[in-house]
């Protein structure tokens, strides 16, 4: 379902030109739990980045369900965004001013429910990452591993068919991190697509596909063997 | 050289209290290099603003190089963040519209030093992490890794006697981890003073003494006895 095509990211700071990503080729298919790992620089949020159609390749062809991304509309874009795919990103991006639940309700604004079925869906939310009694904190009044699980159960409350989740546990205890990726797992269990990129081997033990990267380009990519 | 007689810190959102920490009493003397572990939400990043004085306890005392912190005048509390503490934020707090060049010089303002000097020091800090090729950058044009060692970097430039490094190799692949705890310990072992919170085992293990907080309170604090 996932289809790259000689994928090319460049970015221009003055005069230099930064080659985040060289000609990657990659397929990953239905029902698939992969991980993402590589030094840092090496281009894992840059890929994770246009796989979420949240940016655009320089260079390239990305098939999404066999439909080529380049050529959808931008509501066609919005509705795979919102739908299909859910996003836990490296630095959370939670709205400042909203407080966990509202950050955690905000994917279903446009799933036509209603708002009080909308917040107790959210409140499920919270419940699954432990933050019943964080609800109402803004992300400021919230410590650096409760945003991240805010993040986690934002990406996740529209049950997408396609998880991107880059370091979800960078800022977890163990327990937390365990607990974390049992809830990829059961996403994953129940037909989905999950992509983890982490820095952590034991988290990458979870996947059963492990892809590294290297200055921009795939090194490796092979069957996770301990599975 | 600190001293926490117990130090509480409350917080009030709505109609509940968060009670962050409670009544914690601790002494770390000169060059000591301490682990904080804990659970997400234990109360550790709220100690570290504590210690690094960024931010005042509800109760309690906290005698910094024998002197009572909440007794020190404005100027007073601006000298030492700047020339005594270095800080390495869980969440980087770099500043967006300025180079990586320019964030790693910035502690260096108040120095009375030149700014072809300030450059040069801060050219060779961010040579120590390696990111020579990404000074001009701006850090939404760094990887999440990238950016956790600019602020390394910046917290480290004016060699200050206390470090207090809050998750710094959260976002870090191992090998640039064991980069950044090396620079830790090389501070450590020229006589200064470093503060790790940690979740990580491993990282925690390059410490001499490990504190573990839960709910707000320290619950063991013990020598590392594979050292
Ligand atoms: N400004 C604030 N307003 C209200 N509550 C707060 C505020 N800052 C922190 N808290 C709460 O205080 C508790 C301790 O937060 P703290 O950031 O110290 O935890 P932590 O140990 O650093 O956690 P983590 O490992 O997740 O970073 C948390 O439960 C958090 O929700
Ligand atoms: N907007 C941008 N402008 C310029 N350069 C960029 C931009 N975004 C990323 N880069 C560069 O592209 C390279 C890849 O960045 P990317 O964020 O994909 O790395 P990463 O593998 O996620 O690293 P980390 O493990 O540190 O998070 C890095 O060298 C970075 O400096
Ligand atoms: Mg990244
Ligand atoms: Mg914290």
């Amino acid at each position: 379902i996932i289809q790259f095509e000689g994928i090319s990211r460049f970015f221009h700071v003055g005069n230099e030109v930064v080659k985040a990503l060289r000609e990657v080729s990659l397929t990953i298919t239905d029902n698939e739990f992969v991980a993402i790992m590589g030094p840092s620089g090496s281009g894992k949020s840059t890929m994770m980045n246009i796989l979420g159609c949240l940016d655009t390749p320089t260079a390239g062809k990305y098939y999404l369900n066999n439909q080529d991304v380049s050529q959808m509309s931008d509501n066609e874009l919005a509705e795979v965004r919102n739908r299909e795919i859910g996003f836990i990103f490296q630095t959370f991006n939670l709205l400042q001013r909203s407080t966990a639940l509202e950050n955690v309700m905000l994917p279903l604004i446009y799933s036509g429910i209603s708002k009080s079925e909308r917040q107790s869906r959210a409140e499920a939310k919270l419940d699954e990452v432990q933050l019943s009694d964080r609800m109402k904190h803004k992300p400021n009044e919230l410590s650096g591993g409760q945003r991240q699980r805010v993040a986690a159960a934002r990406a996740l409350i529209n049950n997408p068919s396609i998880v991107l989740a880059d370091e979800p546990t960078g800022n977890l205890d163990s327990k937390t991190s365990i607990e974390i990726m049992g809830l990829l797992e059961n996403i994953h269990k129940i037909g989905n697509t999950i992509i983890v990129v982490t820095h952590e081997e034991d988290i990458a033990l979870h996947a059963h596909r492990i892809i590294r990267m290297l200055d921009g380009r795939i090194a490796s990519d092979e069957k996770n063997k301990t599975i």
